[in-house]
Formats: C-alpha cells, sequence, structure tokens
C-alpha cells in the first residue's frame, strides 16, 4: 500500500493468472478434496483478482501502473494455449479442456511480467522478490513430481510436468540475474 | 483425466 508506485507489477500477468486459477478450479465446489485444497484455492482466486481490481481502479496506483510498458497482447498467449488444449488433453470435457488450457497459461503467463521488467529495467526489491517467489513456487511443484513419481505407482502427468518444467525454465535467466544481484549484493537489473 | 489424478494440486 505505502509504496503506490506499482510501476514494476504486470497487470497483463495479473489478469492471466486471475484467468488461470478461474479456469483451473472450476469444480472447486462439486469436488471436496480437502479444507486446504478449498481454502488455498479460495486464497489464489481472491488475491489474483483483487490484484487485478486494485491495479484497474485504484485512483493512485491505476495512475502509477506503467501502461505504456506493460503492452503485451493476451492473446498472443491466451489462443494459442486455448487451441493446444483443445489438441492436446486427456480427455475432450469442457472441464478437462478448461483445466489444460489452465496448465499451459500458467507455464507463460509470467511472459508479460518479465518484458516489463527488461523494459522498465529499475526493479525494485519487492517487485524482484515477488517474481522469484512466483517462479520458486512452481520449481518447488517439480521436487513434488519426482518424489511422486518415485513413491506413487503409475504417477505419470506429462501435461503439467513438460508445462511446470516449461515454466520454471522461462524463469531461468530471471533466478540467475536475481541470485547472482543477491550474492554480490548489488541491485537487480536485467540484460535489455 | 489428468484434472482428476492430479486434483489435490493447486
Amino acid at each position: 500500500r505505502k509504496n503506490t508506485n506499482k510501476r514494476g507489477v504486470s497487470l497483463k500477468t495479473q489478469e492471466l493468472y486471475a484467468l488461470v486459477f478461474a479456469t483451473r478450479y472450476l469444480d472447486m465446489f462439486t469436488d471436496f478434496i480437502s479444507l486446504y485444497n478449498t481454502v488455498m484455492k479460495l486464497i489464489f482466486l481472491s488475491s489474483s483478482f483483487s490484484i487485478v481490481w486494485y491495479m484497474r481502479r485504484h485512483k493512485l496506483v491505476r495512475r502509477s501502473y506503467d501502461k505504456d510498458h506493460d503492452t503485451f497482447r493476451h492473446q498472443f498467449l491466451v489462443l494459442p494455449c486455448l487451441i493446444l488444449a483443445l489438441l492436446i488433453h486427456e480427455q475432450f470435457t469442457f472441464k478437462e479442456v478448461m483445466w489444460t488450457f489452465s496448465i499451459y497459461l500458467e507455464a507463460v503467463a509470467i511472459l508479460p511480467q518479465l518484458v516489463l521488467l527488461q523494459r522498465t529495467r529499475n526493479i525494485d526489491n519487492l517487485t524482484g522478490q515477488y517474481v522469484f517467489f512466483l517462479g520458486a513456487y512452481r520449481s518447488l511443484y517439480i521436487l513434488n513430481w519426482i518424489y511422486r513419481y518415485f513413491t506413487e505407482p503409475h504417477y505419470v502427468h506429462w501435461i503439467t510436468w513438460i508445462s511446470g518444467f516449461v515454466q520454471t525454465l522461462l524463469y531461468a535467466d530471471f533466478f540467475y540475474y536475481y541470485l547472482n544481484s543477491w550474492k554480490n549484493n548489488v541491485k537487480l537489473t536485467l540484460p535489455a | 483425466p489428468a484434472s482428476e489424478s492430479v486434483k489435490d494440486e493447486l
């Protein structure tokens, strides 16, 4: 709140994340898995939608949001993911295709944010840490998938594994520069 | 289907 300079955060990426969670958690009210699962889904949905609402509606934040640099066009990511989900999925049902779409979209949703960081170059600590933990979240899933692959029979899910791996790869160079800046205790700057 | 078998994942 106090850092109303939202210059570093990409509204485009926030909107893509809101779409990812909206299309992935369609079965939240029909299938109860666990309290943790339901609570976290509500947290993911409420946090992503409130960030979008806040960045769009809040007068102070809207003015400082860097809209002339955050110009990545959603449809360049949404349409290919939708087409891919219609072609490659495990079952041709609305729920399964929507879920698969959300898996593909999450893998690339960070791109507008990474493009914005390279354009604005002034990466303040909050934004840098935010992007770092967004990437760390999915890379920790890879550790979980490896563990489950070796401990549970028939635990093979190519769609989530490949998408999660691609997503983590997209962060690779950001992780490299972020960890270097952290190690050398210098300001994080990405190459143009 | 995948959405069912990994539904315990967020």
